[in-house]
């Protein structure tokens, strides 16, 4: 225990900057879900509309897989993984266990991006936290709202960071990592990686 | 829950998408253990939107490789983020078992040390419980012992800090080293990051999984999760 307290896990893998790639834009807010006031709702966009995007994903191999993984298979599946243009994440409930009530909950965020993005099937969705509790639809659906009426999207790093503690639960700190590579030409593009957990972690996704 | 995206600017096909990142997470966040637990919500996506100029990679492309490697390294970066932040974690633990027969089997190999939870208390001790790593690998469930050979198994500690002697064998060719230097594996195990090498000697396949230790702190976040 003590051991754990002397190491600044924030100091040691936070970073202060970095590189992002083009064509994205994201936005986060603290919608209330979470009961600490901290940001539990994020949105990704594409923004890029020189060609149509792709789509890929992997998912939990868990037996009850929660309502926003069968939505999102579900998607790609309808897409063949083209044009999906927005992804959105929530912290604070999992939306696990809650049946169809679950689902429509998550068809009805879906379906709210999608308006804003101006496609179907164009939203991915994850969700985290207590499994077996419905989402705060409420506090969900004004926060979106929020999000693009008041285009709150931006791709600086504070924007990229903010996203990363969005979905963020037990985490002791957002898990961001970005860098540039290069083609065989000398093409050079970027990556940019967001990832969150801390416990309920042995992955076996396909 | 383990959730993450990775978003490029490159254009890549979606079904190309979809291998590379499949192929990505089989040996990244398929190779991660906290608690041995599996959540109802993981989920990993990718997005590939062509905002840069180039033309778009398929499978065929010569590129294809080239970029499936470079996710795969990102991925894995991205995914020991992960295993670093471990409810009470203390130390990152790198779980290397090479020299297999079968890939399939040195991956259940290292999942099967990386989630014992008394190898994970033993690291969280400093303790230098080679018999706790062995038992695991002993019940790891391989359909068969091409990749095991009892007589073959070399099991030690790898110091990260780059002191001397950096390998501490714990079992060399199957047999327990009962003289082990305890104040160097009490110096190893001090250390915040950690290798706990198994060399099969049965191929040339190999698996790295990433943990950490288990600390009474993991009791503490989890005994009031919901309430």
């Amino acid at each position: 225990s003590s051991a754990s307290k002397t190491l600044d896990k924030y100091a040691l893998f936070v970073p202060k900057s970095g590189v992002f790639p083009k064509g994205y834009e994201v936005a986060s807010l603290a919608s209330g879900v979470k009961k600490n006031g901290a940001l539990d709702l994020g949105v990704i966009r594409n923004v890029n509309k020189s060609r149509k995007s792709s789509a890929a994903a992997v998912f939990t191999t868990n037996r009850f897989k929660a309502a926003p993984v069968q939505f999102s298979r579900k998607v790609l599946d309808i897409s063949s993984g083209e044009g999906v243009d927005a992804i959105v994440v929530n912290s604070g409930c999992a939306n696990a266990v809650t049946g169809e009530l679950g689902m429509q909950d998550a068809e009805n965020v879906a379906s709210q991006v999608n308006k804003y993005v101006g496609e179907q099937n164009s939203t991915l969705l994850m969700s985290t936290g207590v499994i077996g509790q419905r989402l705060q639809m409420d506090k969900i659906s004004t926060g979106i709202d929020k999000l693009f009426i008041e285009n709150k999207f931006s791709s600086d790093f504070g924007s990229w960071l903010n996203l990363a503690k969005s979905i963020c639960t037990t985490d002791t700190f957002p898990k961001l990592i970005s860098s540039k590579f290069s083609l065989s030409d000398g093409t050079e593009y970027t990556l940019v990686g967001i990832s969150k957990g801390a416990g309920m972690i042995c992955p076996n996704m396909a | 829950t383990l959730l993450g995206f990775v978003l490029t600017d490159l254009p890549i096909n979606s079904s190309a998408l979809q291998s590379m990142l499949t192929g990505a997470v089989t040996r990244s966040f398929n190779c991660i253990s906290v608690d041995g637990d599996m959540s109802t919500n993981d989920t990993i996506c990718m997005l590939a939107n062509g905002a840069i100029d180039t033309p778009v990679i398929d499978e065929s492309s010569p590129d294809f490789q080239k970029v499936s490697s470079q996710v795969t390294e990102f991925a894995k970066n991205l995914a020991q983020l992960v295993v670093r932040d471990g409810e009470g974690a203390t130390k990152f633990v790198t779980v290397n078992v090479k020299n297999s027969a079968e890939f399939k089997d040195a991956r259940l190999i290292a999942e099967s040390i990386s989630n014992s939870m008394l190898v994970k208390s033993a690291l969280y001790g400093q303790d230098a419980n080679w018999g706790r790593i062995l038992c695991a690998i002993g019940y790891s469930k391989l359909e068969n012992c091409k990749s095991l050979d009892e007589s073959k198994i070399n099991v030690s500690f790898i110091a990260t800090d780059g002191s001397s002697p950096q390998e501490l064998k714990l079992i060399a060719n199957g047999v327990p080293q009962l003289d082990i230097d305890e104040s160097r594996a009490s110096e190893i195990l001090a250390l915040s990051d950690l290798e706990v090498l198994v060399d099969l000697g049965t191929g040339t396949e190999e698996c790295q999984f990433w943990t950490c230790d288990l600390s009474h702190e993991y009791v503490t976040i989890n005994g009031d999760y919901r309430s």
